[in-house]
């Protein structure tokens, strides 16, 4: 199973970290790692400075699957003087994945299974508690047009338990005016209504509101950490502080569970499908009629 | 005894609460509150958007003494996608204070105290524990050629202990490369070779160690809350999380107290002394030759 996960966010919002601590190893730094060769291009359309790609492809083994994860970095975003269109590399990046795909499916011999498509963009807002930055809200805008896109407050453990409920109000009410096309597990109601067996209607109903929890916590706060503690004879991932000591896994403390159920399990197959059904698709539809 | 204290950094990073924090009243509510109505050239000067300059002024009566204190804002300054010369408007006012006071002085009748002269710059640093951003590497080089350059660490709670004391190596260190001139409490070591009585000379002491420690903690790590919540019968200005309760004054927690005895207590002379004698003699200076 091939799954693109494109990540992107300023330096310093902790997306190294929280990637290295969604698969509790520091993939970065054990697999191949190279960067896109084609990034000259980019820099001489946008100008001096620009976002650039870097694709580290790895390998998750969790129990029952085996993962080809193409995780999807975007050093350079949001992080100088003039930001102008940081965005428009990613946003090309996108649709020369979908390109390349589309000339694939049309040779008589196709390439092995080369597909870059990206399933999925974990976008790290910086936790202000005001108002999003404008680069932000534009970034959003722009690539949930073109692939799935999911939004989190990076580093959420800098909002007190009130001021997070408030943010989150803040970031969803953002999202709905600016029109921003979000990705959320999908409530497949009417599969309670047919003519099951008691053992499946109950478990729809679970994963209905599991998807339910799922969507009632976006956009997801996220901590993340590589440091470990002992906690009533356990080890947790955590960050320490002074005045106490913050567990990653604490569903209390922040959403990293759930985003990583989100992510690996319980939506990783409706994350591939819709971009391949849906996204994929309706590129393939512009470019044909163009 | 009037203190101008200008206040620096990207929204979102605390600058509102620490001010409220540190005179422990919401006086920016309170005070006359105005524009500074020639912030339009500025905008016609630097482009569309721009760092506005908002001055309040408030009486600080704090035990002993009565402090005019106007608080200098910097809106929007790093709150754009394009940044470009974001510091200009800051260094031009600054400038523009200092030419207001020496035409004052060469008029035959003096105009009242009018001196919005800068004694100190707060810069908000933010907490990325990473390399600063080049936006606030350069602000930080033009306004501290100017003015008295004191940089904190903002909303320092994002940062564990350990990460802490990383982050303010890495900003000692591009301080110095960079060789940005900072506010450094005065060490008189002089005072206690000579010939003065014992009191005196401990007083001595106790001050050069006072400003030793003060020196060493730099940047200060700041932490700013107006809420208050009760520790052991007293009532404390604080942050409450799920996993702990962060305590704004006290020094194990961050150092809001040594910044505010800076500010308001053992260096205020010093600050306004410098500024007056340093900064805006060479200012003069230049502005004769020309
Ligand atoms: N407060 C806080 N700091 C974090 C968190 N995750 C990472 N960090 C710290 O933020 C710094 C930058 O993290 P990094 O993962 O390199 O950020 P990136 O530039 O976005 O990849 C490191 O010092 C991390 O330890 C978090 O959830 N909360
Ligand atoms: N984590 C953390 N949050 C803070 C701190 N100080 C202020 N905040 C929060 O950050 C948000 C923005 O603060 P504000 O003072 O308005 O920032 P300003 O835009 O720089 O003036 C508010 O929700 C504050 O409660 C702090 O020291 N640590």
């Amino acid at each position: 199973q091939i799954f693109n996960l494109m990540v992107v966010g300023e330096s310093g919002l902790g997306k190294t970290t929280f990637i290295n601590t969604l698969f509790q190893t520091t993939i970065k730094e054990r697999t191949t790692h190279y960067e896109r060769e084609s990034s000259e291009d980019y820099i001489k359309k946008v100008g001096a400075k620009t976002t650039n790609i870097e694709i580290t492809r790895c390998v998750l083994e969790e129990k029952s699957f085996n993962l080809k994860l193409n995780l999807i970095d975007t050093p350079g975003y949001g992080d100088f003087i003039n930001n102008n269109k940081a965005w428009l590399p990613l946003s090309d990046f996108i649709d020369e994945q979908y390109d390349h795909y589309m000339r694939q499916e049309q040779q008589p011999f196709r390439n092995s299974k080369f597909d870059l498509r990206v399933h999925a963009i974990v976008f790290f807002i910086r936790p202000t508690n005001g108002t999003m930055k404008p680069l932000d809200i534009i970034t959003m805008k722009e690539l949930s047009k073109k692939a799935n896109l999911i939004p989190v407050i990076a580093k959420s453990d800098t909002l007190s338990t009130t001021e997070l409920i408030d943010f989150k109000n803040k970031v969803r009410k953002c999202i709905d005016e600016k029109a921003i096309h979000i990705f959320t597990p999908p409530l497949f109601e009417d599969d309670i209504n047919s003519n099951l067996d008691e053992d499946t209607t109950n478990n729809n109903k679970l994963a209905i509101q599991h998807a339910k929890q799922l969507i009632e916590s976006m956009p997801f706060a996220i901590i993340g950490s590589e440091d470990q503690y002992e906690v009533n004879g356990n080890k947790v991932f955590g960050r320490k502080y002074p005045w106490g000591l913050i567990e990653v896994e604490n569903e209390s403390h922040c959403d990293f569970r759930k985003l990583r159920s989100l992510l690996l399990r319980t939506n990783l197959l409706d994350l591939i499908h819709s971009t391949n059904e849906i996204h994929y698709e309706e590129y393939r539809k512009v470019r044909l009629q163009v």
